[in-house]
């Protein structure tokens, strides 16, 4: 279990610096262990450095930058420790435009290995998507399912 | 290995039989606000065996089950059934289709399937813990929980990465 | 201290039925107190019922349903004990378009009487001010502003 | 009584004077994520007398200052006024127009002005108090606190009120 930690912690590491600069177009990150001789029981840290910025604590971060940061880590323990599917729930909400576009890019290159299913408001995280289910609340207090394939099928259920 | 049907009825605001259909790659849910989209995220984990109501934003099994309207009586079971193509054997089952379901009684009592058989809930942890599927706390990735992951201590991230080995 | 407690509560609580329905375009919702007798202590809860769904716990609630919810809680404080001047940075941001819609219209109505300063990425918010102030981040860290008022004149500063 | 006037000189990513004019009614602030959007509202309530870093998602006095960057050198002070047209009275002090203050520097000197002349901190909080402004904390509501308030025990959800007292 510890060891498991280890290894999954160096792949991690890796990846999440590689995924900072991809989806921030630049700057740098990197985790690091708070306790390096204590592998059983040491923590993990977390330094963002966006780019043309100084690097300081990540209080300071935006709103949009630690949503951002936050993605590239959890892409990161994702890649070390892959899975058959995973289910976004709007993790793209606090993003601007261009953040979302680079996100789009990463999430489709993701997407070649593991199954999304991504709950999102985001036009261009929908575009990136073969498949669109639309809910909505009926007068029953019941959800009723759409459901748009990329050929502009649409089906109703 | 993935995700190739998600069957819900009665399942929170899910009252009516409803059939997801996912291919590989990726898909969208889209829809207005407390239209049912994270009900399905809950109806995922809850499945995959989650004992955590509080994680599923309930308190007891009843929140699972449709809680009724004025316009339409509530239930009284609920039940959820993730179809999943199991051709590369990430499960360790010899099939190439495997289903998991989960029912519930107002009465509190849970049941779990494989298969359509009937086995108790160690027997589904046990089958995902050995496809990576147990304590992947990353299956679903919740509204917030991105953003909570920084706000952690260093000692409490590190389960993070202890739960997805 | 505690009488004030007490006076700015039973307005808020009125006022919070009032804003709840008219954010959610129905439904129902009231603050209680847990220990009605002892006002000094008593803590304060909240019911609430969006249109067409049936009471459950606050924790049922979605995502924007919350975000609602706290939005008609905050400005029945702020009708209880006005502010010359409120900033509110991104309390839209979780809404569709109808609840935002609704909102806005909340907004309007309160800023007769307050002064608000919105940071927002919200199309139909943004429609509703008198005047915009567009902040990008420059190559050297720093923060530019251009400001845009309603007659369209930019002025970069 | 509105808030006329925010300037800004060195405050976090607003390293060059920087002039914000406000009429009554409703101002909207936009642009991209880290462009400084929320460091205003930092502002304010740092010059509205924010004893607490964390709140200013600081640590202590240094990070409200511009920290510099590899293409500009750091700044030692930081300065932000905020004027307030008074012909209401709001605030009891026999001026249409007030200013309130503060600067502070990397050394942790933190000092405060009311129509430019210095004043306690003590001075800042009594007349703020007077108008109302003191322990609002609604002054400013951030990115997440309406969605805390939801989250909270009643016993701390109770402060909001007492607070706006
Ligand atoms: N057992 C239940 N029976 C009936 N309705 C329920 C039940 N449990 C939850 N709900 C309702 O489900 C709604 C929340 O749905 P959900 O969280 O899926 O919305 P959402 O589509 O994710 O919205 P948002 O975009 O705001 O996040 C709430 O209005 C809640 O009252
Ligand atoms: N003292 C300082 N010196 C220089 N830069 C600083 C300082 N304090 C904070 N920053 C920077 O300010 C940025 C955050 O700005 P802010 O929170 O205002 O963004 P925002 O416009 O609100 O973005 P979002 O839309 O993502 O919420 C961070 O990148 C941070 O590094
Ligand atoms: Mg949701
Ligand atoms: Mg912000």
């Amino acid at each position: 279990m510890k060891e498991e930690f280890q290894s999954v912690f160096v792949i991690a590491a890796q990846e999440f610096s590689r995924y900072f600069e991809t989806l921030f177009g630049g700057g740098q990150a990197r985790l690091t262990l708070t306790d390096p001789d204590h592998p059983a029981t040491t923590g993990v840290d977390i330094i963002a450095r966006p780019p043309g910025k100084r690097q300081q604590s990540l209080a300071l971060l935006s709103g949009g930058e630690r949503a951002l940061t936050a993605t590239a880590l959890l892409f990161a323990v994702l890649k070390a420790r892959p899975l058959p599917f995973c289910l976004l729930d709007e993790v793209d909400a606090m993003l601007d435009e261009a953040n979302v576009g680079r996100f789009r890019v990463l999430l489709e290159e993701f997407a070649k290995q593991t199954q999304f299913i991504v709950i999102t408001h985001n036009r261009q995280t929908i575009e990136a998507a073969d498949t669109i289910y639309g809910i909505s609340m009926g007068e029953q207090g019941v959800s009723n399912v759409i459901s748009l394939r990329l050929e502009g099928e649409k089906v109703s259920r | 290995m993935y995700l190739k049907r998600l069957e819900l009825r009665g399942f929170k605001t899910f009252a009516t039989y409803t059939d997801f259909l996912f291919d590989e790659g990726i898909t969208a849910i889209v829809g207005p606000n407390g239209s049912g989209k994270s009900n399905i995220a809950d109806a995922v984990r809850w499945v995959l065996g989650e004992q955590s109501y509080s994680v599923l934003r309930g308190k007891r099994t009843e929140d699972m089950i449709f809680a009724g309207t004025r316009r339409r009586p509530q239930m009284g079971m609920v039940e959820a059934i993730m179809t999943f193509d199991n051709t590369s054997h990430w499960l360790p089952i010899d099939f190439s289709e495997v289903t998991i379901g989960r029912r519930a009684y107002r009465s509190g009592e849970n049941r779990y399937l494989i298969n359509g058989s009937r086995v108790r809930l160690r027997d589904v942890v046990e089958l995902l813990g050995k496809a990576g599927l147990g304590h992947h706390g990353l299956v679903t990735i919740g509204q917030g929980v991105a953003d909570a992951a920084l706000s952690l201590r260093p000692d409490e991230r590190r389960v993070l990465f202890e739960e997805a080995a």
